[in-house]
């Protein structure tokens, strides 16, 4: 079974350690701030009050026991670089951490991190696109040349076949599924996975489409 | 064309930004920190020093012209809550804020913002899942039942059809795209886009997969 350090409590760290803990992972969480420990004392494993700077502590907590150690202990650049040579001499070899600007990601990836995360970047650039592109619910880059949209079926669709619609044909794009307005009597959605040509789009309609990139940009024209 | 207005310039706000000038929107970005709006300074049709608290400041930097106002000022949630009313008393209607924390993301719910993000927790939960599933590359939940995954095409099914790997009739999933090894004459991707049943799947390929929760869980105990 593995085991997981998350060192620094912040609302990054604190939701991966709360989250794998609740996948019945073995989690190990540090912070410096009594108050935020203790937050997780009764939710994770172990949670330790330590200065992840100071390898003795690390060490008395077990971290040099973890498969997995992640990384998110905020402005103090200095302090990361610190506790990712930490946990390196101990020999853990899978390392997540948060950076705070481009260049503190750099660091990190020429340090050995293997996966450097950037919360608030990310999600500002998908936010943007929501509102760059406001007629898709949900635009998902599956490669730089080919998305996954999510859009409410445009009128010129309703009541027509996807055959009829010209979705491939004029678009170019593909509809993988369909989710229709309501919910069955269990309450559950209503989805029409991988839609036949034959089956008929309605108004109301969720088209989630996959295509690339130029022809998903002319799809937006036509809504709604 | 519409205009936008960005308050606050940490990691999420600049970002935002930044990503809308560079898809040619109007964006007015404030902050209280100089340095903050000089970095951006160049990069924005309008970055103003001002505390955004203060009414008349954002009057007389526009702020009451914009379709959309991004909020992201960090720590201070009563301050967030102060700009947040007088954005509404503006008539801005499409408001969207970057929520400290869960509480603080439903008082903005409750106030009229269209839409909150918690940046650091939905990142933290991609991660987490990543580490709880490593066999997939990548998962996209598309509705709290069915979700795409991508994956490296596991060895059984190296030199088989899609149709004789009996995904669909084995496992439930249906294969939307697949990402062949490599790169073309032009540097791009390999894209085999909705293939056939027909068409093999080959050690290296990347499988792009959709299906019920349940079904995904059960590929996953195939790879690789
Ligand atoms: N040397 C250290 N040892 C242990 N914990 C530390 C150390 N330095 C900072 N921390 C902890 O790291 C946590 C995250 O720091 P901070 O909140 O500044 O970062 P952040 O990147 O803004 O976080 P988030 O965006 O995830 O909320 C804090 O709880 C802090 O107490
Ligand atoms: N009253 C205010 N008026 C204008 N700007 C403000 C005000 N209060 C805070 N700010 C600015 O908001 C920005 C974001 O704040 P902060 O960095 O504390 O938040 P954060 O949520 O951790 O940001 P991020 O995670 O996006 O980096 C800062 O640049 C700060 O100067």
């Amino acid at each position: 079974k593995k085991q997981f350090a998350v060192i620094g409590l912040g609302r990054f760290g604190a939701e991966v350690a709360l989250t794998l803990a609740a996948n019945n992972c073995d989690v190990i969480a540090v912070d410096k701030d009594e108050a935020r420990v203790r937050e997780l004392a009764d939710r994770v494993a172990l949670s330790v009050e330590l200065d992840a700077t100071d390898e003795k502590a690390l060490r008395e907590a077990g971290v040099q026991n973890v498969d997995v150690a992640v990384v998110s202990i905020g402005e103090n650049i200095e302090a990361s670089i610190l506790v990712l040579m930490l946990l390196k001499d101990m020999g853990i070899k899978n390392i997540i951490a948060k950076a705070q600007s481009r260049m503190h990601g750099r660091i990190l990836y020429q340090l050995g991190v293997r996966q450097v995360v950037y919360p608030e970047r990310d999600m500002a650039r998908k936010v943007a696109r929501g509102l760059i592109m406001p007629e898709f619910m949900e635009h998902i880059e599956l490669s730089p040349e080919y998305s996954i949209v999510e859009l409410p079926a445009p009128d010129a669709f309703a009541g027509k076949s996807i055959l009829d619609a010209k979705l491939r044909t004029d678009y170019g794009v593909t509809v993988i599924a369909i989710k229709k307005q309501g919910l069955d009597k269990g309450g559950k959605e209503l989805w029409n996975i991988n839609p036949l040509p034959s089956d008929k789009i309605q108004s109301g309609d969720t088209m989630v489409v996959l295509g690339a990139n130029g022809d998903i940009e002319r799809l937006r024209k036509i809504s709604p």
